[in-house]
């Protein structure tokens, strides 16, 4: 499995739709503070299913929609979609997803009310069936695979019992 | 599960004893289950002695090295079940000049298995990347993305807007 | 006490606001009792809005912003109660190089009042320094301090250690 | 008030005596993870009276003496000491120092057991003496005079009620 692209819309700081597209290797991205770095590991987190407002960094899960500018008005729903190559056909297969191909677009959607939709390939889901598809990859929600700014050391600074938590996802 | 769960620690145990001491040149590290009778409720301990030193804690250790140690834990931890994505956001912050090198070499040594997205501001961080992405805000409040053309030597030259759709 | 805390309160809210302003290049900032009613017990809200953006609360600023927003804090206290000295441990880590400009800018106003200890790793912060001290672990676990004479202008000559008695 | 010099000794990665001087204006402190300078903070905020072990990143008061290294064994005290000039007569006066001049030492020793002792100018007092000796000057121990690395943002993501204890130290 591998990232292909990324695209955000009414998400965070993107009021417009933007897209991101992912090679193999590595990806670096720079900019100067509060330029909306950290809010694209935030969309990558969100579109894989975190139920936390808190781990992305808000009060409340309507906290990721485009809250306006002096010169935008606020938006009414934010939605990212995180497109995977290369994925097992067991794991397609689980999540009901048409075998035709081994690409599969991951969509989640959230409105002023706060409900979250998820789709995948376009067609309406539930959180379930998302981390179903992910199961046992490595890519699941407590994983270690999303280090958020200054939380590196919180792998040694958390208690015992809670540092168990990404032992058991690996296992 | 109780076997799985064993394995998988045991596994992730060689590997964090060996990356450290490699990180760190020197010096030892250790998981063990602070309750070894119930394997499948106990917290996990860590132990990091960083070469020539004798540490009562692990909160006793620098920033840096908290963070060099945190990140031999989570290359054990993908050693064992490599993820297909890892997204490190200013990872890089407290490091000096040379641990900023052995975390990029360490990093490169796990390119075969998963592909990283590293948030950085640190000039040595960004001329190890094969893509690099800006982010500006040129209209206040607002992000757009530009994508850098880029060739690990390090000659950039900025190209057209990340597809504004 | 309480007309005494009120006081306070009220001139540190004053900086805290224009020095917001200022470090930010515009928006605005404010700090407000929770409960009006109950001032020697209350505690204290911090809004804080970056130029042109519309937050929700400031756990949504960036590390950058947040670092900035509470040095803008610690000197709006500073303005009404300037302590002798101050120690600021790698306050610059998460900061991009305008951000450490306005920062060195700030705390050179401050000088009048204070000293200021700076634990850093950046050449531009260093490059402010009057006097400079390098801590060295030769011999492994075993912390010994190198003092550095030093010209504003930077041109370094490493002195002799500084005195192990 | 003003710092003039920090001796260490047995604190922490100091096992050999060792002093800095400060002067006016701004001392900056360098060198490579783990070589000692966040201890060099940890002493300052140690002699001025610091009670939490936490707060020195230890378990109990007694991590902070020397621990050992490969080739030294462990130590069984540390003892820093302050010595602040231009210190207002009244502070010193309140403190039952002789006024004879306008520079004060302050000195703190613990031993493996973990009580302190404290000392103004070589002769023993009391912790209150010291929190005496700086009351009202900003210096205090809940001060904001000693911002720990990566603690900047603490002054931000703490409780509301928890924030009022710097704005009373001010008052
Ligand atoms: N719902 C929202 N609507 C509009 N803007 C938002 C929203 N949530 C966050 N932001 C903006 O995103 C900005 C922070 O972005 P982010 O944390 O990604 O910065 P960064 O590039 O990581 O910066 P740093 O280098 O300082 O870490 C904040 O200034 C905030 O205004
Ligand atoms: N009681 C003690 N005895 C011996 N050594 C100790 C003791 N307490 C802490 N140390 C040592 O001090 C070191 C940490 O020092 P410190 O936190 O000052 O580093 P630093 O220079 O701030 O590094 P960084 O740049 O990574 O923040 C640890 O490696 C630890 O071994
Ligand atoms: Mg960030
Ligand atoms: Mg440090």
């Amino acid at each position: 499995m591998h990232l292909k692209n990324l695209t955000a819309y009414g998400f965070k700081s993107f009021p417009d739709k933007t897209a991101l597209n992912f090679l193999p290797g590595i990806t670096a991205i720079v900019g100067p503070n509060g330029c909306g770095k950290s809010n694209v590991a935030d969309a990558i987190r969100w579109v894989l299913g975190e139920q936390s407002a808190k781990a992305l960094r808000g009060g409340e899960m309507a906290d990721v929609i485009f809250n306006g500018t002096d010169r935008r008005p606020p938006m009414g729903l934010a939605e990212v979609s995180l497109t995977i190559g290369g994925v097992d056909e067991n794991c397609l297969r689980a999540a009901g997803v048409d075998l035709t191909f081994d690409e599969v677009t991951v969509t989640r959607r959230v409105c002023r009310d706060g409900s979250s939709e998820y789709f995948i390939n376009k067609t309406p889901c539930r959180l379930k069936d998302i981390q179903q598809l992910f199961m046992g990859t490595g890519m699941g929600r407590a994983s270690y695979s999303i280090m958020a700014q200054g939380n590196i050391t919180q792998l040694l600074s958390s208690k015992p019992e809670d540092r168990r938590l990404v032992f058991e996802e690996a296992a | 599960t109780k076997e799985l769960f064993t394995t998988t620690f045991q596994q992730i145990r060689e590997n964090f004893r060996s990356l450290f001491a490699e990180i760190f040149g020197g010096g030892s590290a250790d998981l063990y289950l602070v309750d070894e009778g119930d394997v499948l409720e106990s917290g996990i301990e860590i132990v990091a002695r960083p070469p020539g030193k004798q540490l009562r804690s692990i909160s006793l250790l620098s920033g840096g090295e908290q963070t060099m140690t945190a990140v031999a834990l989570l290359f054990a931890i993908y050693q064992v079940k490599p993820s297909p994505f890892c997204v490190l956001d200013e990872l890089d912050a407290p490091l000096d000049e040379s641990n900023i090198n052995r975390f990029i070499r360490i990093l490169q040594r796990f390119l075969a298995h998963s592909q990283f997205i590293v948030i950085t501001h640190n000039k040595r961080t960004i001329a190890m990347a094969d893509v690099l992405y800006g982010v500006t805000m040129q209209e206040q409040g607002v992000s757009k993305i530009v994508s850098v053309k880029f060739h690990k030597t390090g000659d950039a030259t900025a190209d057209q807007p990340a597809r504004p759709l």
